[in-house]
């Protein structure tokens, strides 16, 4: 729904990652491996 | 010059191993000398190239292949012996002269490759012994390859090894590069993100107070 | 049973060849069988293993390093000439008996190593046979050993190439891996930087106008 839409774009940015949550290996490695895809 | 030496087991004296001395310059086609001994009479003889070419086009073979057959005839040892037939027939007194013929079996044909006369040698001391030197000489250059493919081996072994290491290492440095990268990563993106949280919080009171004044 | 064929050059008879073949069980210290021929004659007999202990006894020399010393005398092909000698002299009517000796040279001093009487063999036809075969085996053996050590060559560089391809792969992928990641990463992090510069704007525009909320 636009709201989740709305709320997924103010805590997450374009790859994924939350802009406030502290991120682990793992997450970041999901990120990186997800940006391939968006490649 | 080339030399070989190799044993035949004649079809009329199967019992008895002759041996038989290949002598030839570079191309067994430009002619070779025979040399046949039973280790105490030496019989010689020579096939020159005329003779080869006139052998093969007997048996309408192309000369290179007839030449081809010679060189597995005489040069190469181990061929299973039902493959290529010698027979030799004493002529003359007392052997004077000897009869020495060569052949090759296919199924349950076989035709003649080759034959020649051999005259004895009167006093084969000096034939045998340069046979025997010959075998040694031989025997010397093999162990010189040998130990030559022995050392090319170890370097080859030692090679292998450094670079089996190498890959190792650099497997181990990839894997330690990609942890050390996320972990500094990490420290940098979670102080961004601190940053955010505290930036956020202060909108938060700066926004609160503003509607608070403007009330 | 061991065999090797070599040739020696007897101080008495320099400009001919000999091939002395010795024949032994395991080891050489348990005595061993000596054949000499010129390539038309030949002698044999035997060093049984007493006479190797009384020989040792007598030079005083560990019967351990006597037989070393043997081994390097009869079975090493290739010794410099300048380091062991062998002699021979003929005895009886027709040289039926043979006296065999061999030293050993240290500077200018030579010890005799050992000595044998060596008996004349009438037929000598098949022991020269035998030699020249046993000689023959050796190359089969010698080529049956190089054949393999070509093979396991060929086998170790095939791997030796394969494993630098694969460090070179593994470096390659460490470069591109550190290339990768730093590439998302900057991505990633420019996210958050300019998220903070957002949040520090709207930050300024709201502290402005809780300013001239509360003026």
């Amino acid at each position: 729904s636009p709201e989740t839409k709305q709320h997924f774009a103010r805590e997450y940015d374009c790859y994924g990652d939350s802009y406030t949550a502290d991120v682990g290996v793992a997450q970041l490695k999901e990120v990186f491996s997800r940006m391939n895809d968006l490649e | 010059m080339e030399k070989k030496v190799r044993r035949i087991y004649p079809l009329s004296e199967p019992g008895t191993t002759y041996f038989l001395q290949i002598v030839w310059e570079k191309d067994l086609g430009t002619g070779f000398d025979v040399i046949l001994t039973d280790g105490q009479s030496a019989w010689s003889g020579r096939v020159p190239k005329e003779e080869i070419s006139r052998e093969a086009a007997d048996m309408e073979m192309e000369q290179k292949k007839y030449v081809e057959e010679l060189r597995k005839v005489f040069l190469t040892e181990g061929i299973p012996s039902n493959i290529y037939n010698f027979d030799i027939s004493k002529e003359g007194t007392n052997g004077d002269c000897l009869h020495f013929s060569y052949e090759k079996k296919l199924r349950d044909l076989s035709f003649r490759l080759g034959s020649l006369k051999l005259q004895r040698i009167p006093s084969p001391t000096e034939v045998i012994s340069k046979l025997i030197s010959c075998c040694l000489d031989f025997i010397v250059g093999l162990h010189a390859k040998n130990e030559h493919l022995q050392r090319e081996n170890e370097i080859l072994l030692n090679d292998l090894n450094e670079v089996q290491d190498q890959l190792q290492k650099c497997v181990e440095a990839k894997e330690e590069l990609e942890t050390e990268l996320y972990k500094k990563f990490i420290l940098v993106l979670n102080e961004k993100k601190a940053k955010i949280r505290n930036l956020q919080k202060c909108l938060k009171e700066a926004e609160e107070t503003a509607v608070k004044a403007t009330q």
